[in-house]
Formats: structure tokens, C-alpha cells, sequence
């Protein structure tokens, strides 16, 4: 199973539709400060399912929502939506492409989807449950972030190897 | 459980002295548990030290060799119980220009038992990548795309 | 004691919203007084707004914008209050090309009111330097230093 | 008044003894990943009178002499003088050179000196009172540090307003 791309609307800086496309071994991602790069890897783990706006660098959740620009008013509606190559059928689904999907509202309507079914954050839970993805797996690294995988404390060390167990 | 997790200790254990070597070209480092009696609690204890160095505490490496260090142990993680894929935002950001390649080169080795999305501002970082993708603001607070051939970079980051 | 600390804070206030729109080359940001009536206890509230952006919590805010506006605000304490000299440990590290070169320049005009020893990887801020100082374990696990030109930094840090 | 120079010895990773001139405006250190470079930084703020050995990122104070390398012993003292011009009389006392001086022994006896007199740490600190000069002044940032200068909370930052009063 790998990712093979990443659709986002009206999520953080994203107003207009934007689709990458991952290869399925590196791809990188560059550019200016401030230009959206760190967005793309909040979008990720926000359609897996993360619950901490603090975690997005927010407030609370709406803060994900487009907020305007210079020239372009405030969105309504943040929806991401990333498509997984599940050719080797890793995930429990009988598909070979799984689109997983999570949308929310100013108002706090917030759905998730399976290939374009609603459902709940619990479904897509169990669906990533023994893949080691998931929103707090070591596997994805914030900026700046390295450092606290080494941790001060030995006990808090732990966690990362009961993850991987 | 406790069998489960000392299984997955030891190997991590192996791996990361290898890694680290690897990353360093040189050095030694260990993994412990700092009480092997209490399976359930038992912190882990990391010694690393770089090559011609003597054993120090963690707190003491620079803040480079910390983001190695640190980097040897995710990527034993992944050789143990590889996740799907890994996002990677500006981890070599305190790398040097000798170690920004050593780690892109590992960064290859993995990419055939992982996928790795990887943010970057290091030139050796991008030169590893199979596609590369530029974040713009033409538009001021609103972000596009760009697909980047990988030896346009030089002319992109200005 | 209350007296300057509202000098102080409103002198301070000038120097950041100039030197914030000069280092983004553009956009606007305040300094304001959480509660002026207990000046003894007031927090400070930072709004920053990068060029084309609205107006959004600090913690919003990327890694550079982060970097480059709490820079802006040690550059207006100095101008306030200038201590006889500054050092900057990769203050740098977090920032793209254009803006360590906004850095670098800023660096260079205030160099006539204060000292600045900066520690970096970046071209940009190695060249606005007067002097520059490699620091080598050529024997390793052994500090030693080396004076450089300024141009033949190119080769010394492979 | 600015530093004209630092001498290290027998402090962190310089075991030899190694003079650095520093330049009126701006001198720059460069060099690879744990080289030497932050332990410069270190060195500033110890011989100033730091007295936390967890922000000079060690232990105990002890962890700031030279503890030995593949080839080498350890040594038993640390000792760093800074020099600084005082020829625009900005400290209060008669030279137009100030050397500032600190040792420290493993076995714990540590002493400060000015101009190559004994003296306290009290007597250091008195020396550099109204010049925004200390081991808390805002004026050395540490690697990673600089986010830090913004701070979570509003609070914290009058600290900085506080010490510019
Ligand atoms: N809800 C939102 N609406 C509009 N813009 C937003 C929203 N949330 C965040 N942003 C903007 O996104 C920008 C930050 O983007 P991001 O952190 O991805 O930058 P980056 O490319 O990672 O930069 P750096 O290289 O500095 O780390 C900020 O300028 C912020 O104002
Ligand atoms: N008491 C000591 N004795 C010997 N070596 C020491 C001592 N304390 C620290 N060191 C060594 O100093 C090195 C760290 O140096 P420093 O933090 O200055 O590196 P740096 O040049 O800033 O690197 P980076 O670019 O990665 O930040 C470590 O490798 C550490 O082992
Ligand atoms: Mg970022
Ligand atoms: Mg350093």
C-alpha cells in the first residue's frame, strides 16, 4: 500500500483545489516560507483523523478553514481527500484503490468518508489499525520536531517502540 | 505484550547500532533498557558517540548530531515494523552539506521498503527525490502547485 | 518603574511594526498592551500579518514567518536598547534563501550600533560577515579554528 | 565597548587552547555538525557567570571540561577570558581593556577573575549591570531557540520589555 495522491480545498491556504500526486518511493516538496508546504503535511493528518487543532498549529478546528486572503474572501467548507494504492490489499477493503475523505464546516458539520461513503472516524480507525498509520505514528515528523523523537525522558522512549511492537 | 515489545527492543536494538555507524561513518551507539526485571515500565536509555568522540550524554551532542541521532533511530523504527509511508518536514534542516547527503542517500536505500514525502529546503534533499513539487504563492495567501523537473531546482528556490 | 516600562514598550512598538514590514517587504504587524490599566502585569500581544495574508494567530504562522518575526522584534529591543553585542546561534537555519539574504542585509546596517557574532551554515549570512572563522576536529573530538576569507568559504564547507 | 577576543581552554570540545578574534561589527563561525561551534556560544555565556549547567546542555557543571576524545585524557580545569574594549568607558572601571576571566576544577573549586585579579561572581555582575550584558539578556540566542523569543504566552514575553527598561 503506498499513497498515491492528495486532493485539498479550502483547507489552511489551499482556496483553490490542488492535487499532488506522490511517487511511490520519495517526493519532495520545496519552496518559499509561508508558501504552504507544512499545510500539505497538517492536510495528511488531519483526513487520518487528527483531533488536536493544536496539533494543526490552531486554535480550534475551524482554524483549518480557509480564513481569506488580501484579495479573496473567508471559505465555508475545508475538504481533503487521499487516495491509497491498495493493490496489495494491506488495508481490510475489497478495493484496489481506497479514498479516504474528512470534510468540515464554519457551523462544525464534520463528516469522514470511505470511497465516497460517509461514515465515522471509528470505520476509518479500524480500517488503518494494525498499518502503523495513523495520526500519532512516529511516521509522520513535524517541522522542527526531530529532536523530540530522542525525548529527555527514557519512559516517554517507550512509546515509540510499543507503537512499532 | 511484554515478549511482543523486548522482541521489537532487540531488533530496533541491532538495527540502530548499524544505522548510526552508517549515518556517522563511523562511531558506536546503544540502546538499553534501563531496567530489564520491569518489562512494563522500563525506560530506554540511548549512548551514541560520534566517530573519535567520547561517550557523552545526549544533551551534549550538537544540535546536527542530535538530528542523526534522532534520524538513526526513526529509520531503524521503520527497518523493524516499516509504516506504509513517512512524511519528513525539513529534518535536515540542522545538517551540515556532508551529512544533508548522507542522509538523502539512506533516504534512497529505504524509499524500497517505504514511501517518503519529504519537505525540503537542502538541494542534496531534492536531488534524491523522484519527483519534486514547488509550493508557490503567485497569489499572495493563496498556495498552487508547481511540478518540478528535478534539475530545474537550482532557478526554483530563489 | 511603570513609567519605563510604557516607554520602553512604546519605543519598542515603533521600531517592530518598521522593521517587520522592512524584513517581509511588506505586510504589517503590532505590538499591543493586553491590559494598559495594570501595567505591572500585563501580558504583550503580538499580531502579525505577512505581505497578501490576513491577519492570523501567531501560531499559524510557518516556520520562517516564525523566525523572521521574532527577529524583527530582537532587532527592535536592540534598537531601543542596544546591548554592545549579539550571538546568534543559526537564528538562520529555519528560513529560505530570499529571506536569509533579507537577514543578512539587515544585519549588515545594524552592525554600526552593535556586535554580532553569528554562528551558520547559510552562504547569505557567511557573506555579511567581515570576518569568518571555521571551526574544524580535524583531530577528532578536538575544537580547532581556522581563519578563512570570506571567499574561500565555498570550499570549506563541503 | 564590543569583545575583541575569546580564549578557550581545556572547556567542552577545546582541549587545546584556541583564541578567537572577534571583529567590531559582524564575525561569522561557520564549520560542520559538531565541530565546535555552539560550545563558542557556550563559552560566552559561562564566562559571563551562567551558573544552570542545563543551559550550557549539561548535567552538572563538571560536564564543561574537556572529558576526553578517542586519543586523549581527560583534563582536570576549564578556564575562558573574554576581552573587551572599554575604551568608550562603558564599564565602570579604569581600563581601556577588561579581561573577565572563570576557571573551574573537576574536583569543584572555581574562581572568577578581572584583569587578572581574583574576585566574585557578584563583582562580575556588578561590572556589566546597566549594560544589557548577563547570562539572561535576550542579546545570545541559542540553536533552536529563536521561536522561543515569541513565546506561547503573552506573559513571558514582558520579560524581554522588562529587561530593555
Ligand atoms: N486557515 C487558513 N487560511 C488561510 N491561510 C492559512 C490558514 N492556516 C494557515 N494559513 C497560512 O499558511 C501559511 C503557513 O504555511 P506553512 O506553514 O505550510 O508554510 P511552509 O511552506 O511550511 O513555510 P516554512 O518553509 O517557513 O516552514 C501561513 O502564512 C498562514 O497564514
Ligand atoms: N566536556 C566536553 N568534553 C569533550 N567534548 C565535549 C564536551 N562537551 C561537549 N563536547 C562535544 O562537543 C560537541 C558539540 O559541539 P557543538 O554543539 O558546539 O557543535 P556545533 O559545531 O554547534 O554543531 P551543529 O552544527 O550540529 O550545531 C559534541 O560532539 C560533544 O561531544
Ligand atoms: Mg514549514
Ligand atoms: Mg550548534
Amino acid at each position: 500500500m503506498f499513497l498515491k495522491s492528495i486532493t485539498i480545498k479550502g483547507f489552511k491556504s489551499f482556496a483553490d483545489r490542488v492535487k499532488v500526486d506522490f511517487e511511490p518511493a520519495i517526493t519532495g516538496i520545496i519552496g518559499p516560507n509561508g508558501s504552504g508546504k507544512s499545510n500539505i503535511s497538517d492536510a495528511i493528518r488531519w483526513v487520518l483523523g487528527e483531533q488536536s487543532a493544536k496539533t494543526l498549529r490552531g486554535g480550534k478546528m475551524e482554524d483549518v478553514i480557509f480564513a481569506g486572503s488580501g484579495k479573496r474572501r473567508a471559505l465555508g467548507l475545508a475538504e481533503v481527500t487521499l487516495t491509497l494504492d491498495n493493490r496489495d490489499g494491506a488495508l481490510p477493503i475489497d478495493y484496489k484503490e481506497v479514498i479516504i475523505g474528512r470534510r468540515v464546516t464554519r457551523s462544525g458539520e464534520s463528516d469522514y468518508l470511505i470511497n465516497n461513503n460517509t461514515c465515522r472516524l471509528k470505520d476509518i480507525k479500524e480500517l488503518f489499525m494494525d498499518t502503523g498509520i495513523g495520526k500519532d505514528a512516529y511516521s509522520i515528523i513535524g517541522q522542527g520536531k526531530v529532536e523530540a523523537i530522542l525525548s529527555e525522558n527514557s519512559v516517554d522512549r517507550r512509546e515509540l517502540f510499543e507503537e512499532a511492537a | 505484550m511484554e515478549e511482543k515489545f523486548l522482541e521489537t527492543f532487540n531488533q530496533v536494538k541491532v538495527e540502530f547500532e548499524k544505522i548510526f555507524t552508517d549515518l556517522f561513518e563511523g562511531g558506536q551507539a546503544q540502546l538499553a533498557l534501563e531496567d530489564e526485571d520491569d518489562l512494563l515500565e522500563t525506560g530506554i536509555e540511548i549512548n551514541a558517540q560520534p566517530p573519535g568522540k567520547k561517550l557523552q550524554k545526549l544533551s551534549l551532542m550538537s544540535g546536527g548530531e542530535k538530528a542523526l541521532t534522532a534520524t538513526a533511530l526513526i529509520f531503524s523504527l521503520l527497518k523493524v515494523n516499516p509504516s506504509p509511508f513517512y512524511v519528513l518536514d525539513e529534518l535536515d534542516a540542522p545538517l551540515d552539506d556532508a551529512n544533508v547527503n548522507r542522509f538523502a542517500n539512506y533516504l534512497n536505500q529505504l524509499s524500497e521498503i517505504a514511501q517518503f514525502i519529504v519537505i525540503t529546503h537542502r538541494k542534496g534533499t531534492m536531488a534524491a527525490a523522484n519527483a519534486l513539487y514547488g509550493v508557490t504563492m503567485q497569489e499572495s495567501g493563496v498556495s498552487q502547485l508547481l511540478s518540478l523537473k528535478v534539475d530545474e531546482v537550482g532557478d526554483y528556490e530563489e
